[in-house]
């Protein structure tokens, strides 16, 4: 079914180095430094792309209010009880990321098990 | 996701990935895209994580997530994670961590454990497959020497399949979407045989960053789903992301 020109195509060649209507952008460098105390160490990272985490996180906010409200109160009041749970360092790295963000915890934690909730 | 370990005729390794996300959690009507795909795009970075001042691992991440899906140890690993659907999937594994039952680790834990401290192909070979996770998932491994490649296919609390490359069968890359690779894909969601005949066409003569990148920018293996291409190489100490964008026509998965 998917094996239909145009959505498949005989092997590109060519497309390096990256360019064209396929190519978005680059992807920009950051460095953290695990020497740092876990709560700091993304800071800069986040303070850089807190517009689009905010955006990413509000559209999931949506999308399950309209399945149910109640997904985001568990969210909101459940999670960030569980935070203490979370083997070291990434309790404290994911509060950092929260506080950097101006996110509420529990949907730092949400964004965090995406891959464990959507594999079904 | 479309993952794959290739070796060249020089026992070189490339490893390289597609990463696909945002099925079905919206669609824009006016740019024909999925909304998680397209949000997720802005949030990509590279992220060189260090110690006293030293590259220990290098990865290609999503702002605000500090798990591993793409990730390579200089000199020792590279990794790869490729979501594998499954009834007995992550929210089983969510619900019982939340309820008490916490045995299962976190899939981006794990992945950033060991690269943050295996010291060998094989130790997180062993650890990936033993260690048991709140979702099933592939992992594909790549290590320092010529024939260090496999995916490991998991449930979340054991390995169910080990596959690695053989290079005295012919056998001279492995190629994982998120398909058990003893069955067949989804009949609308055969990513893998065009990636196979791309990579077959290439030939393991030909086999580098440039022709890699060639075959996961082939529709459908470049799809609307697609954020980054990453590459790695050990041996040539190199690692490269790059956002992608699929125009129309082009599969929504």
């Amino acid at each position: 079914a998917q094996d239909v020109p145009p959505y498949t195509e005989t092997c590109r060649s060519g497309t390096y180095p990256p360019s064209g209507p396929t190519f978005k952008g680059n992807v920009q460098w950051y460095t953290v430094n695990l020497d740092q105390p876990p709560y700091e160490r993304w800071q800069k990272l986040i303070s850089d792309k807190k517009a689009p985490l905010k955006e990413l996180v509000q559209h999931i906010k949506d999308l399950a209010k309209s399945i149910s409200p109640k997904l985001i109160d568990i969210v909101d009041n459940t999670l960030p009880l569980l935070i203490g749970n979370l083997p070291y360092p990434f309790g404290e790295e994911i509060k950092g990321v929260a506080d950097a963000a101006g996110v509420p915890l529990g949907e730092i934690m949400l964004f965090n098990i995406f891959y464990e909730v959507f594999s079904v | 996701c479309t993952s794959v370990v290739a070796q060249d005729t020089s026992g070189k390794l490339i490893h390289a990935r597609n990463l696909d996300f945002g099925l079905f959690l919206g669609w824009d009507v006016k740019n024909n895209s999925w909304l998680v795909a397209e949000l997720l795009k802005p949030m990509v970075v590279n992220v060189n994580f260090q110690r006293n001042n030293k590259t220990v691992f290098l990865s290609t991440s999503f702002a605000g997530y500090i798990g591993i899906l793409t990730g390579m140890k200089p000199g020792i690993l590279t990794l790869t994670m490729n979501e594998r659907f499954n009834l007995d999937g992550g929210y089983l594994g969510i619900l019982e961590w939340i309820l008490g039952k916490r045995q299962g680790v976190w899939m981006g834990f794990l992945t950033r454990s060991v690269l943050e401290n295996a010291t060998s192909y094989e130790d997180a070979k062993e650890v990936l497959s033993k260690t048991e996770m709140l979702a099933p998932a592939y992992f594909i491994l790549g290590g320092n020497k010529p024939g260090q490649a496999c995916v490991i296919t998991r449930s979340r609390k054991l390995s169910i399949n080990f596959w690695e490359l053989d290079t005295q069968k012919g056998e001279w890359y492995v190629l994982e979407t998120n398909y058990d690779h003893w069955k067949p894909p989804l009949f609308v969601d055969n990513r893998r045989d065009p990636a196979m005949k791309c990579m077959n066409q290439t030939g393991q003569k030909g086999i580098s960053f440039t022709t890699i990148y060639d075959v996961l920018s082939t529709k459908p293996v470049l799809n609307k789903l697609t954020t980054y291409t990453a590459m790695m190489s050990i041996s040539e100490n190199k690692f490269e992301a790059y956002l992608r964008d699929c125009p129309d026509p082009c599969m929504p998965w």
